[in-house]
């Protein structure tokens, strides 16, 4: 009695997505009564090598690809989310728990044995497997029957997601499964622009973790919110536990003298704007008013008016106390060199080094010249024979003026300059003793200034 | 720009969204307006797929674009400098942004203002020897005129042999268009290779 789903894997929760928008898979064929029947109308099709069936709308929409085509994607299914945590009494939980407190495994919901019940599983009642479920609405939560005889039934102890994950901050990686805003209003999902069209695109925004509807904090509010899905209310903030003093803060960096990253680490004392204007003090609202108050931004250590970052900005920045600039950002603080130590030294552009060192300056290993992959070489041991490119060292083939370098195991970046520095005793020639002739070709043309812009002015 | 003038630079690109990650950063063309309103003619938004750092010091990234622009009447090509090249001094130069005015001029639209060339050597009669070679400046005016918050990136863009030849930089200086003196740009002709090997590589 071999079933036709033994021909295909089943990967819960995925969509497969062909890149090709003209690219149209066959329509969703209603009322098929399982994944069973959907994987037996694909066996009998020769161009059929995949299938979606879809659990609550119990349709099933057959492919002729699968995740290995070309120009194809699994993705996770925007359909399909699963919370692990519950909410109230957890009559909504469809997690995949499957055992008790006791941790005794459960009962599958279809079986009557070893314990017999009055349950039937259907498509709607959630009572799939043997996860734990709460069908009788019990003020403990979910719970299930057991293999055990000696233990008919046990609750599974199933977190509540306003204590399943707390909140460090102001929420900024709040990661839980709150999906109800302070009023009780449900969330809107993030993926969808409606009620409510907003900017927080979850793909444009991949390291907010903008998943389904639960609560989160991507602009640097004082606390994890969400938009609505009531029409009247656009966005409003979630009750997040905070975590307590026993909750490690997640030590971020912090750095004096320099910034890393967007600088929200950046704790010195640095209190004017790139261009020299003083900043406003953060307890003060004058010249301008504001919402990075020290006392809602606690861990921020808004001191005086020190610049800071408190919003995920790209570097520090400040309130400026120029009426007619609002903020401003505070480059002048230098950026901290996250360059590893230059392991030898060059003279001139490099060219000569025959050293081995063999890493570049963010201490990514070098690629071998002689091999094509990550990186398909322009320069190699037989095309740049003086250049003597041997194993993955550091070589300067092309005259580069910055110095050696190398093509990289990282498959994103080429190339890059190697953790080499200029000897001490170098002295370059300079380029402003002998400036030569230039010739250009096409390019830096435009059209006459004048009449354009009194056109548009007109 | 400071004590500049509403103007047209169809090379100058403004980078939006940057209160994003990268994969939400924007360029905007071929645009007057500092905030065009969607579907303005000529407008041109594309997003950035890939930033790749620059020699280390240099203070510059090159930005991948998900595709390329069209070149019209608002769009067009710069030149680049040769590698190494040194403006001459008194080469006149404009700069363009949509950045702070300090109330010298409207902020709504692309300001720019001109500026001369001096040399390194006298620059750093006022810089006390901190200019480097790869950077330039250019004199400063008895008024104040310059660049400051929010054009920064932008180009510092000379008239050489009837070409428009980015030349330099904008980057944060001191103090915005401080009167009576000398701005310095990053140098482009020392990256012009960098550009060229990032763009072939």
């Amino acid at each position: 009695q071999r079933s036709p789903l033994n021909d295909f894997q089943v990967l819960r929760g995925t969509e497969l997505q062909h890149l090709l928008h003209k690219v149209e898979p066959s329509p969703w064929q209603e009322d098929t009564a399982d994944a069973e029947e959907c994987a037996r109308r694909c066996g009998s099709l020769l161009d059929c090598r995949a299938f979606h069936y879809n659990v609550s709308s119990r349709s099933c929409q057959l492919l002729p690809w699968t995740q290995h085509s070309p120009q194809t994607r699994l993705q996770r299914s925007g359909g399909y989310y699963v919370r692990a945590c519950i909410m109230d009494n957890g009559v909504q939980y469809r997690g995949t728990v499957a055992v008790t407190t006791g941790g005794l495994p459960c009962q599958h919901w279809s079986h009557k044995f070893p314990n017999d019940h009055k349950y039937t599983p259907t498509p709607r009642n959630g009572l799939e497997e043997n996860f734990c479920r709460n069908p009788d609405k019990d003020p403990r939560g979910p719970w299930c029957y057991t293999t055990n005889s000696a233990v008919r039934f046990q609750s599974c102890g199933i977190k509540s997601c306003r204590d399943a994950a707390c909140m460090r901050c102001n929420g900024e990686d709040y990661r839980g499964a709150v999906d109800r805003t302070e009023s009780g209003r449900e969330c809107q999902r993030w993926d969808l622009q409606h009620p409510h069209p907003h900017p927080f695109e979850p793909g444009k925004f991949l390291d907010k973790h903008l998943d389904d509807n639960y609560c989160r904090n991507p602009d640097g509010s004082e606390r994890p919110w969400c938009y609505t899905t009531d029409p009247k209310l656009e966005r409003e903030f979630c009750n997040i536990p905070r975590c307590g003093p026993e909750a490690q803060p997640r030590h971020e960096a912090t750095t004096l003298s320099c910034f890393r990253g967007k600088g929200e680490g950046y704790r010195g004392t640095a209190n004017t704007t790139a261009a020299g204007v003083p900043c406003q003090r953060w307890d003060a609202q004058y010249p301008h008013q504001h919402r990075f108050t020290p006392e809602k931004y606690a861990c921020k250590d808004l001191r005086e008016n020190f610049c800071r970052n408190p919003d995920g900005s790209e570097a520090p920045w400040c309130f400026t106390t120029r009426p007619g600039m609002r903020m401003a950002f505070c480059y002048q603080i230098r950026r901290c060199q996250d360059n590893v130590q230059p392991e030898d030294c060059y003279y001139g552009t490099g060219e000569q080094y025959r050293g081995s060192v063999s890493k570049t300056r963010k201490g990514v290993p070098c690629q071998h010249w002689s091999t094509t992959t990550p990186h398909k070489p322009q320069f190699t041991p037989t095309s740049a024979p003086r250049a003597q490119l041997a194993e993955n060292f550091c070589r300067n083939p092309d005259g580069d003026s910055h110095g050696p370098w190398c093509y990289t195991t990282d498959p994103y970046t080429p190339f890059d300059y190697c953790a080499l520095k200029r000897c001490d005793d170098d002295r370059p020639p300079s380029i402003l003793e002998h400036p030569d002739q230039v010739l250009f070709e096409k390019c830096g043309k435009r059209v006459a200034r004048e009449n354009q812009w009194q056109s548009k002015l007109r | 720009v400071v004590g500049g003038q509403p103007g047209n630079s169809p090379w100058t690109v403004s980078l939006r969204n940057r209160h994003v990650p990268l994969t939400g950063y924007e360029v905007w063309l071929g645009t007057l307006f500092q905030n065009p309103q969607p579907g303005e003619p000529g407008l041109q938004q594309v997003p950035v797929v890939k930033m790749v750092c620059g020699p280390s010091g240099s203070q510059l990234v090159l930005l991948k674009l998900e595709r390329p622009v069209t070149l019209n009447q608002r769009v067009a090509l710069i030149c680049l400098p040769p590698e190494g090249y040194v403006v001459p001094p008194g080469t006149k130069c404009e700069i363009a942004g949509w950045g702070e005015t300090k109330g010298t001029g409207n902020n709504k639209v692309l300001n720019m203002a001109s500026l001369s060339v001096i040399s390194n050597q006298e620059c750093n009669i006022k810089h006390r020897g901190r200019v480097r070679e790869s950077e330039m400046c250019t004199e400063g005016l008895l008024a104040p005129v310059g660049a400051c918050e929010g054009d920064y990136g932008g180009p510092l863009a000379c008239f050489t042999h009837d070409c428009w030849v980015l030349e330099g930089i904008i980057i944060p200086n001191r103090v915005c268009a401080r009167p009576r003196w000398p701005a310095i740009f990053i140098r482009v002709s020392v990256f012009t290779n960098w550009i060229h090997k990032v763009m072939r590589l």
